[in-house]
C-alpha cells in the first residue's frame, strides 16, 4: 500500500 | 504603480495555463527584480514556485513591492479572449484593488482592458533548501506528457528508476501493468530532442501520476523539461519560461505504508 506525504514532512515546515 | 509589458503576451497566457489546475488562485509578489509566486495544491502534497525575471518583460516599471491575491481561474477566462500575436501589459494602479491587463493586436488596430479584482489570500513563504539532486533527467517535455498520460491509464501512481543508461517510468493497476525505457541519447540532431542523463546515484522513486499531468499542463512553455531527484526527497520538476524564469514544481514521493 502506498501512502501520499505531504511536502512539510520533507522541507521541515512542521 | 506596477506595469509589465510583454511583447509575446501568449507566454502569460501558457505560464497561467500552466498554474492554474494545480492552484486556483495565489499570491504575485511583485518587486523591482520580477514576478514571483509560490503556492501549494489543496492536499499539500505539491508546490508550485514561478519566477518571471523583471528583464525579461519588454518594459517593467514596480515602484513598491506588492503583493496580488489573483483568482487564476479567472485570469485564465481573461487571457482567453487574447489574441496569439498580442501584446500585453499588466498593470496596477497606486490605491487600486484592481489588476488591469490590456492587450494590443501586432497591427495595432485593436485593444482590449479588461480589470479583474484583486483578491484578499492568506500567503506564507516556505523555503525551499537548496538540495543535492541524485540524478537529474532532461527529456522533451512532449514526451514527458506523453508517457504520464498513458502511465494514467494503467494506474494511480507512477515508478520513475533512473540509472546512468536511462530512465524507466513505470505503472501498475487493477487493468495491467506496464512500462516506458527511454535511453540516454547518443546522437541527436536536435538539442530538444535529447534524453540527458546526470547521475551520481541511481533512484527509484514512486509519484502520484494525477499530479505529473497537472505539472505538464505547463509544457508548452518550453521544449525540453528537467526532472530532478534524490531518495526520499520531492522531485523537482522544471519548465524554463523563455530566458525570463522558471516554473518549479515540487511533489513529494508515495511511500509504503
Amino acid at each position: 500500500q502506498l501512502i501520499q506525504c505531504k511536502l512539510a514532512i520533507y522541507y521541515d515546515w512542521l | 504603480m506596477f506595469e509589465a509589458r510583454l511583447a509575446q503576451g501568449s507566454i502569460f497566457a501558457k505560464v497561467i495555463e500552466g498554474l492554474r489546475e494545480l492552484v486556483t488562485e495565489a499570491t504575485w509578489e511583485c518587486s523591482g527584480n520580477g514576478i514571483t509566486l509560490q503556492a501549494m495544491d489543496s492536499s499539500h502534497v505539491a508546490l508550485v514556485s514561478l519566477v518571471l525575471r523583471s528583464d525579461g518583460f519588454e518594459t517593467y516599471r514596480c515602484d513598491r513591492n506588492m503583493s496580488l491575491g489573483i483568482s487564476l481561474t479567472s485570469m485564465s477566462k481573461v487571457l482567453k479572449m487574447m489574441g496569439k500575436d498580442d501584446t500585453l501589459t499588466i498593470r496596477v494602479n497606486d490605491d487600486s484593488d484592481a489588476i488591469v491587463l490590456s492587450m494590443e493586436s501586432q497591427n495595432q488596430e485593436e485593444f482590449a482592458e479588461y480589470e479583474l479584482r484583486l483578491m484578499d489570500l492568506d500567503s506564507e513563504h516556505l523555503g525551499i533548501p537548496d538540495t543535492d539532486y541524485s540524478c537529474v533527467v532532461k527529456m522533451p517535455s512532449t514526451k514527458f506528457s506523453r508517457i504520464c498520460r498513458d502511465m494514467a491509464i494503467l494506474g494511480d501512481s507512477v515508478t520513475i528508476c533512473s540509472t546512468k543508461d536511462g530512465v524507466k517510468f513505470g505503472a501498475k493497476g487493477d487493468v495491467g501493468q506496464g512500462s516506458i525505457r527511454l535511453n540516454q541519447s547518443t546522437n541527436v540532431d536536435k538539442e530538444e530532442d535529447a534524453v540527458s542523463i546526470e547521475l551520481r546515484e541511481a533512484v527509484a522513486l514512486t509519484f502520484a501520476v494525477r499530479y505529473l499531468n497537472m505539472f505538464c499542463k505547463a509544457a508548452p512553455l518550453s521544449n525540453q523539461v528537467n526532472l530532478s531527484m534524490s531518495e526520499d526527497t520531492p522531485l523537482m520538476c522544471e519548465f524554463k519560461v523563455g530566458d525570463m524564469g522558471h516554473i518549479r514544481f515540487y511533489l513529494a514521493p508515495k511511500i509504503e505504508d
